[in-house]
């Protein structure tokens, strides 16, 4: 499973949080308006967290976050 | 299987839930307004607990929690 | 597989039943109105019981406890 | 594979029939008006009858048991 | 896969036949009318003969036995 | 995979055909009017053959024999 | 995998070609008019041939042999 | 995965192509008008040439060999 | 996976493209007008070039060569 | 899963992020103005960024960058 | 997975990129006007890259590169 993150704003934060007994952030992705990241669950990231104004398109339909 | 929360107010939890034979929570990230979280199913969470006024989309529908 | 349990009332209860030859209760979740609870079945919940005021997203539609 | 019981009155059944060369009862769940069961076919119930009025929510529509 | 058996009177018989390379009655249910049984094929039941007035769901459509 | 066999008439025949390098008939079922048979393919059984008048209920529609 | 063959005359042929580096015929069913035929390919038919005035339902739609 | 063969006159060939780093013609079946030939890809049979006027049923569709 | 190829002139090329480190051809198979050649991926052949004036048939869609 | 970027204009980057407890970058592919890309994830990309101007075909929709 | 390149001028160029740590060039396909490259992703091709006027067809759409 992927998604997809579009900066609509410079500074967005993408933020890989772990796979395991703890949740703590794995890496911090920093995009600039219109950049695009698209991005895997892995091994190593279960949970992701968006700050900044995005869309993220995703299986269940396309969000903004602010 | 993974799912989306958005938070409609500061302070929004989304809480995990132990998978095993107990059932506690492994975690909680509070979520500030406009802020998204993209989360698995995991070996370590089996079940997820929403508190605060956010969005939450799923494989069944987009879903309000207040 | 999971699915989705909105409360529509305080107290509303989401009891996990065991997997296995015995069926016992493994958990009880207290959900106040408005909050969300996002399930899987697991190695240890192989069935679930509702009672209170709910709304249950699931594959085959959505379905009111009372 | 799950399926939902509703119990449209008092005192509905839920009866879970064992897998294996023998057919036996594994279980009885009694549900009350308004309540709600998710169940899975498991390792230990191949089988579900259900007496009394309910509705049962399935990959295949919806039935009414009376 | 499973299917569904919704009595129309008093007395269907939903019998369970072997799997193997013989083909007997494994289990005789006596469904009473309005009654629903719900039942998977298992390794000890490949094949079901349905006698009474009821309805047979599956994924290939609603039956109607006589 | 399964197929249904509601009998239109009685004495329909649904002769299970073996699986092999050798093609026997394995088991001969009797139908009355409007009994239903519900059937897997298994080990044992790789064809089927139907005599008289009956519906079939498959995956690519419902046909009826004569 | 599995086809229906519809006889629509008598003596229609349901040839079951072998699988492997040679290819023969392990078996000729003969059905009468209105006969029905379910069968699967297997791991020792690979290919089938079928002679006379039959419907063929398949995956990919029914088709009238000659 | 399957295909189908319908003759649309007499002496169709297909012919079956070997799997593997050679490619050689493995079998060929002829076919009368009418006749029809249900075919899986093998172990043995990774392509296949039809020459002659016949309509090919897959899974993309229906087309007319000449 | 497989796709088709209906030659719409004489001497048609469907090459094959070896799977490896390496990309050579592992064979040529000329098409006359008209006729067809349904071909898998496998192990040896990983690719394929169409030369000559072809429809070639696959999941997404039908294609014509020049 | 693949993803497919086609440049809108020259100096687009595909950069391929490593997957595991690490995240870097593993390769910076340039594209000029109507080139196209086609890329897996992979067991070392695990997340994928796109500068410049871009359109990112992909399961979920076509996404401009800029 | 495959996809599908149509080359729309003389000299369209269809590059493997190597599938592991290291992203080099594995092979470049050379194709004329109106030619088909037929293609899958495999052990050793994780990327592609298209360069010169061609279609490419694939599970999200018919993209044209330029
Ligand atoms: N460390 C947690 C991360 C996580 C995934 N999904 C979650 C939902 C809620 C809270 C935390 C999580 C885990 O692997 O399970
Ligand atoms: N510890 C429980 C968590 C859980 C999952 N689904 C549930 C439904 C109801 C109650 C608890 C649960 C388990 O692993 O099974
Ligand atoms: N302990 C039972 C729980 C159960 C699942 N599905 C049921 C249906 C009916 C009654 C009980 C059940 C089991 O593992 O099988
Ligand atoms: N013990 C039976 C239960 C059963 C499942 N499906 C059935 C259908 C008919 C009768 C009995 C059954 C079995 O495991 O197979
Ligand atoms: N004992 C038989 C039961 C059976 C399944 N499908 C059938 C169809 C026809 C006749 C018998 C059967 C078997 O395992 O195969
Ligand atoms: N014994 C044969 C039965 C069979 C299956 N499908 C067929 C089609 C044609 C003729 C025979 C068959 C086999 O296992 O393969
Ligand atoms: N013996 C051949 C039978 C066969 C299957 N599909 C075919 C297509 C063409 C010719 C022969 C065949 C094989 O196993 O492969
Ligand atoms: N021997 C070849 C046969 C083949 C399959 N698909 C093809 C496409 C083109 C040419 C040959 C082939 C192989 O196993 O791969
Ligand atoms: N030998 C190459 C063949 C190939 C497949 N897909 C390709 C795409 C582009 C170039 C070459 C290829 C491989 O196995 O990977
Ligand atoms: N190294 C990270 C790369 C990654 C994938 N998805 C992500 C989402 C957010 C941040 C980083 C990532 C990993 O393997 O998991
Ligand atoms: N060598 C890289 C090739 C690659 C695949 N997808 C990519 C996306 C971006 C950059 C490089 C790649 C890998 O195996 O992963």
């Amino acid at each position: 499973d992927y998604f997809i993150v579009k900066a609509e704003e410079d500074g967005v934060n993408v933020i890989g949080m772990t796979r395991g007994a703890e949740t703590k952030f794995n890496h911090l992705e920093k995009l600039d308006k219109g950049e695009i990241m698209i991005a895997q669950f892995t091994e190593h990231t279960a949970a992701v967290k968006i700050r900044g104004k995005a869309t993220v398109h995703t299986k269940y339909g396309d969000i903004s976050s602010e």
